[in-house]
This record gives structure tokens, sequence and C-alpha cells, in this order.
């Protein structure tokens, strides 16, 4: 699975993610990452989410809408909105999550051995990693 | 003028003693797809515009688990998914299960703007983006020696047997790709 979340100049955000799936789905199998609230949302109010895992779990657990809720709702920084997800709502290697608020703050973390991953922003501040 | 990006290329379960090579052309992958995101938003473009973008690079580049170098359905063929949303508007489209379209985010941006729904699906998704003139591509454009190795490993594990060939005719060129690294499995 690959996505993007996005912070614009005019201020708006916006979420994308595609994947092959997984390594023998059955035919038809449908994951997270084409419905919007669990593999991807965007709100302006909130925050733009990508996931990448197990996407039976991110679908269960409306991931994405989830994040955002948690951001415009109930107030989380995105980062702690993110490792919630991550900590109290997914088991643990279920996969990852990226999110960006209307701030330009941004969490990447995931609770898998791994996550290739990248971001850059208006401050200088670039990157990319796979590992810890 | 605050803008920001962030990408994925995959949660999985890298090993820590990959090969370095692998582990440059996964870094200059997510490198280019950085900067295509970049390029967008530091010359005052859309964040629509920049996630598709760079979701169109990783897309392109066979080391990820969607576009080129997607793995292999229970049957060994790929069917695709993909989703994009706009933050400012709450417009969201998405595609499942396409087995054609070269950049399914693109087919997704189409239902976004071109159709009042919010998720298209199968034959009829890649029929949607064909007609609106998406690039559209045979199955073995998406093929890959690490995807499929990692396929005929599953299905030894699951079925007692591996597979001598994807469902779909390979071209000689996807036919004698070097296998590459199957220690890196993306979700």
């Amino acid at each position: 699975t690959v996505g993007c979340v996005a912070l614009d100049k005019h201020g708006n955000l916006a979420a994308a993610t595609s994947t092959g799936g997984m390594t023998g789905k059955l035919p038809g199998r449908v994951g997270d990452s084409p419905i919007l609230s669990a593999g991807t949302y965007a709100d302006n109010a909130g925050c733009a989410v990508s996931g990448t895992g197990v996407g039976e779990q991110y679908i269960r657990h409306a991931i994405a809408f989830q994040t955002n809720w948690r951001v415009k709702e109930n107030q989380q920084p995105v980062a702690d909105a993110v490792q919630d997800c991550l900590d109290k709502v997914l088991n643990p290697g279920d996969g990852g999550i990226i999110a960006i608020d209307h701030d330009g703050n941004m969490a990447l973390q995931y609770n898998s051995g791994s996550m290739s991953r990248g971001w850059s922003d208006w401050r200088g501040n670039r990157g990319v990693a796979i590992w810890k | 003028s605050r803008w920001a990006i962030a990408l994925h290329g995959g949660a999985g379960f890298a090993s820590p003693d990959m090969a370095p090579e692998k582990v440059e052309q996964f870094r200059v992958a997510l490198e280019k797809a950085l900067a295509a995101g970049e390029k967008v938003l530091q010359s005052g473009g859309t964040a629509v515009d920049a996630v598709q973008q760079t979701v169109m690079v990783l897309e392109d580049a066979p080391y990820f688990n969607a576009g080129r170098g997607a793995v292999f359905n229970a049957e060994a063929f790929h069917q695709l998914d993909a989703s994009i949303m706009d933050g400012g508007n709450l417009d969201g489209g998405g595609v499942s299960a396409v087995k054609h379209v070269r950049n399914p985010i693109r087919a997704a941006r189409l239902v976004m703007e071109k159709t009042p729904h919010v998720l298209l699906t199968a034959d009829d998704a890649d029929q949607f983006a064909k007609t609106n003139g998406l690039e559209m591509v045979e199955q073995g454009y998406f093929y890959d020696a690490s995807s499929w190795a990692e396929f005929q490993q599953w299905s030894e594990k699951k079925n007692g047997v591996a597979p001598k060939a994807p469902s779909y005719p390979l071209n000689e060129s996807a036919a004698v790709a070097e296998p590459t690294d199957t220690n890196f499995t993306c979700g």
C-alpha cells in the first residue's frame, strides 16, 4: 500500500491511498484503501489521513475517520490521535498511519516492523525512512 | 504560506538485514515521490494535486504494493484499490478491484470529480476509467518478480504447490525480470 497526505498553501488538506491489497486475497476482496473513513480521510477542520496495514481492521474501526474525529472533536494533537489509534484501537502489528493537520503538524507512526515513509514541510523538515 | 506533505510506502516487516542496494532502491523511490509532491505544493498547487502526483510516482515504482509491483490474489492476478479525498469540501472518490487502469489513483479522482458517487468497483470502474481517457494496461504491466516470488511462497505454504506462472500471459521483459528481495512485504 502507498499513501500521501498534504497541506497546501491555501490551507486545504487532502489524502490519497492506493494498493494491490494482500497476497493471496480472495478475488473481489476489498480492503480499507478505497474506502473513505477506513483507509483514507481528509477534513480541513481536522486532519488528512492515510493508512496501511491489515485492511479489515481499518474498516472495522473506521481508522481514518476516527483519527480525524479525535483531532477535530476531541481536540487531540494529531500525533496523539494517531498513536491512540495504533495503541488502543488496532492490534500490535496491524500497520501504520500518516496524518497532517491544518497547522502542518504531522505524524507518521506504525506498530508493525517497519513503514517506509517520507516527509517535508515549509520549515525545512525533510526526510525518508524505513525503520525507526 | 505553510505547506506540508507526508507519504508512506506501506507498513510491513522489512528485514533490517535487507541488502543495502535494495534499501537504496526504496529510498530513491521514496525521494522521487516526495519531490513530486513538494514541487506541487511549493509552486502553490493544491493538496489534491500533490497527493495524486505523489501516489502516481509510487504506483509506477515496482518496489511498492500498488500499481506496478502489486501483489497477486489467490487466483494469481492483480486487483487494485485506491481512493482520494479533498478536505476542503469532503468530496472523495475511490475504485476497487480494478485490473487494467495503470494508475488507480487517477481513476479515484475521476470518480470524485466526474460522478455523484464515492466508489466504483471492478470491471465497471475499469470501463469508467477507459471511457474517460485514462491509460489502460494489460495485467502483465503490474507483474514484479518479487511479488510473484512472495505469491509462490504463499501458495506453497497454503496449497502445498507453487504455481509456475501468473494467470495472465507474461511479456518477455517481465518473464526474465530478476527476482528482488522478498523480505520486504508491504501492507
